[in-house]
This record gives C-alpha cells, sequence and structure tokens, in this order.
C-alpha cells in the first residue's frame, strides 16, 4: 500500500509544472525514504531529478518499493480539478496498474478522486557522480528566469562566465549582443534577494537558452536558484522545494564544433 | 559554431 498526503495541492502543481514541458512521461519511485524521479528529455539534453523526502509529507507511508509510470500530460489534467488549497491525497495498491488522486476541500464537503492508469517505461537511469563544482551561484529565481528569457530573444544560446567578482550572462546573434553581468551582493536586507557567488576556478560555459527557460518553469516553487558550474560538465540547476525536496536540472554544455 | 552535447556522454547508466 501507498499513501501520500500534501495538505495543499499548489505544490504538487507547481511541481508538475516544473517538468511537464521537458517530459512527456516519468516514473516515479517510492520508498519508505520519500519519492524520485529521474528522466531525461526526449532529446537527451538534459535530465530532471526530483526528491520529495517522506519526512515533508503531511502523511507518507510505503509499504513495499513502488515504481509508478505516468503520463505526465494526463497527470496534469487531473491536477487541473484540484483546488489550491485542497488536501491532495495519492495512492497505490501494490503491483497496482493505476493510481488514484483524491481531492478533498477545506471543508471536507467536497471529495473527489481521480484513477489515472499506469504506463511501464522503460526508462535508463544515469548514475550522477558526486562533483565539486569549480563554481556555485546563488541568486533570486526571479531574476535567472528574467535573465534566460531576455537573452534568449538575442540567441538560440547563452555563454554564463563565471568569475571571483560575478557572473555574466551573454547572448549575441543577428540583432546584436546583449550581456548581463551580476555582481556578488552584501548586506541584503532579505536572504532571498542575495547573489551568492562560491569560486574556487573561473569558468565560461555555453548552454541552449530553451532548456534554461524549461528549467525556469520551476520559479514559483522556490525564492531562490542555485547554479554549478565546472568546465566541461553538465551544469546543475537546482530549486529547493522548502521543507519537502527538491528539483535539480542537469544540462550538458554546447561544446565547441 | 558550437554544438549541443548529451547528456549521455557525461553521466553512466546504472
Amino acid at each position: 500500500m501507498f499513501e501520500a498526503r500534501l495538505n495543499n495541492a499548489t505544490t504538487l502543481k507547481k511541481i508538475l509544472d516544473a517538468i511537464k514541458d521537458l517530459l512527456n512521461e516519468g516514473t516515479f519511485d517510492c520508498s519508505d525514504s520519500g519519492i524520485q524521479l529521474q528522466a531525461m528529455d526526449n532529446s537527451h539534453v538534459s535530465l530532471v531529478s526530483l526528491t520529495l523526502r517522506s519526512d515533508g509529507f503531511d502523511k507518507f507511508r510505503c509499504d513495499r518499493n513502488l515504481s509508478m509510470g505516468m503520463n505526465l500530460g494526463s497527470m496534469a489534467k487531473i491536477l487541473k480539478c484540484a483546488n489550491n488549497d485542497d488536501t491532495v491525497t495519492i495512492k497505490a495498491q501494490d503491483n497496482a496498474d493505476t493510481v488514484t488522486f483524491m481531492f478533498e476541500s477545506q471543508n471536507q464537503e467536497k471529495v473527489s478522486d481521480y484513477e489515472m492508469k499506469l504506463m511501464n517505461l522503460d526508462q535508463e537511469h544515469l548514475g550522477i557522480p558526486e562533483t565539486d563544482y569549480s563554481c556555485v551561484v546563488r541568486m533570486p529565481a526571479m531574476e535567472f528566469a528574467r535573465i534566460c528569457r531576455d537573452l534568449a530573444q538575442f540567441s538560440e544560446s547563452v555563454v554564463i562566465c563565471c568569475t571571483k567578482e560575478g557572473v555574466k550572462f551573454s547572448a549575441s546573434g543577428d540583432v546584436g549582443s546583449a550581456n548581463v553581468k551580476l555582481a556578488q551582493t552584501f548586506n541584503v536586507d532579505k536572504e532571498e534577494e542575495a547573489i551568492v557567488i562560491e569560486m574556487q576556478e573561473p569558468v565560461v560555459l555555453t548552454f541552449a537558452c530553451r532548456y534554461l527557460n524549461a528549467f525556469t518553469k520551476a520559479t514559483p516553487l522556490s525564492n531562490q536558484v542555485q547554479l554549478s558550474m565546472s568546465a566541461d560538465v553538465p551544469l546543475v540547476v537546482e530549486y529547493r522545494i522548502a521543507e519537502l525536496g527538491h528539483i535539480r536540472y542537469y544540462l550538458a554544455p554546447k561544446i565547441e564544433d | 559554431k558550437t554544438k549541443q552535447g548529451n547528456i549521455m556522454n557525461f553521466f553512466k547508466k546504472k
């Protein structure tokens, strides 16, 4: 028996919004430690890794490990039927071929359940090595989303250059070129407005704007985003989900042809 | 000119 409850459907809606543009389907691996999903986008350029800890749920029970392959478009249709302040419970029997989403209104007067067929997905799991990154940048998630959106107008790719002084995002194309420089902040009132750079070695890397923009769909989940970079390895874009876990996107860099 | 890398070139299959 598997049962996971969140007192507020908003978080689950936001999580799905953060992955459904990149992935058509995904396998939710459930164990007593929580729920994990790892999947590559169709073109194998990026990888999504979602971790939701069992202690972050309002109720969590998982008697046996189970993997639930879900069509994320179908899941989105179902979650659209939940009000933001509904309690959502995800339920499945052991070895079942369906999963049930139950939504309960605050006053308990409306209870709906939606059963969805599970899929057998033959997804490859990749081992992600522990890496000490040359540069780790923490910045407001809204600011990162804004920069990705702005620079995508000028080029298909953005160059991220990180030094001790700051981080610079650049794009150039037919129209011209754009550069956005962010300096590390000192003495900001609010932690969520801070820009923090931890640098061992400076890095310059090129990434596809399309994917960066897809990752920023996670912005409503977190005030801050963390970018981890080293030369010639995938960028990690991490959004923490308060008290529940995190979503990490890995993006292969563009390389000199 | 740059070309897009594939994520599977960086992480090994489990």
